[in-house]
């Protein structure tokens, strides 16, 4: 299934 | 992290330092609107649940600390500081915030990357933070004229904006799935709000003139 969703921005 | 990103996140730090820079130097938050720093601080508590529990990065993380604790100085100073609470313009800086806030949720409800607790807050956070510089761009036009470290503040503030919205087209160029459709379009609303703050600071600054908003 697609990845964790990553929020990798602030 | 890209350049334009890093250029992002450095301007938005400048915009934190610029307003505590001015709290402090003058112990004054006159021009400031506390709403709008109260909303900052709503933006960055939702959105960075996962500090603790979504390590990402070092310098992710000190950031987030850095932003959190930032926005809710500058609210501590704004409500309680003794000096500096006299001078905020209470009469001034009446825009119903609250609502921004209930529909900003609203939304973040219906539209949000996943159902879940985190994923609904982070959209709220999204969508709240495209709208709350609002409050502070009415007091401006309301105050009419605007001091150096407060049009410089906003400034700064449009600067972050177009420069995430570059980071997000080199990474949709560079990256294979990279939709982050929630942030375009909030941002792009974002800086739009901005749109006519940066014309009339241009005009200001192409006249070298006091920055006047038209009330």
């Amino acid at each position: 299934d697609e990845e964790e969703y990553k929020h990798d921005e602030l | 992290m890209n350049a334009f990103r890093l250029a992002g996140d450095m301007t938005h730090l400048i915009t934190v330092l610029i307003l505590l820079l001015k709290i402090y130097a003058t112990k004054s938050c006159s021009g400031i609107s506390l709403k709008t720093q109260e909303l900052y601080v709503m933006v960055f508590v939702a959105r960075y649940l996962d500090l603790f529990t979504n390590f990402i990065s070092v310098y992710n993380s000190v950031m987030k600390v850095v932003f959190v604790t930032s926005s809710i100085a500058i609210v501590w100073c704004m409500r309680i500081h003794p000096l500096v609470r006299r001078t905020y313009d209470k009469e001034q800086d009446t825009f119903r915030h609250y609502f921004l806030v209930a529909g900003s949720f609203g939304l973040a409800l219906l539209f949000n990357e996943n159902f879940t607790f985190r994923e609904v807050c982070w959209a709220f956070s999204i969508y709240l933070e495209a709208v709350a510089i609002l409050p502070q761009l009415v007091l401006l036009q309301r105050s009419g004229n605007v001091d150096n470290l407060t049009g410089q503040y906003v400034f700064f503030l449009g600067a972050y904006r177009v420069f995430y919205i570059l980071n997000w087209i080199y990474r949709y160029f560079t990256e294979k799935h990279f939709s982050r459709w929630i942030s375009w379009i909030a941002g792009l609303v974002q800086t739009a709000l901005y749109a006519d703050f940066f014309y009339y600071y241009f005009i200001s600054w192409k006249n070298n003139s006091k920055l006047q908003l038209p009330a």
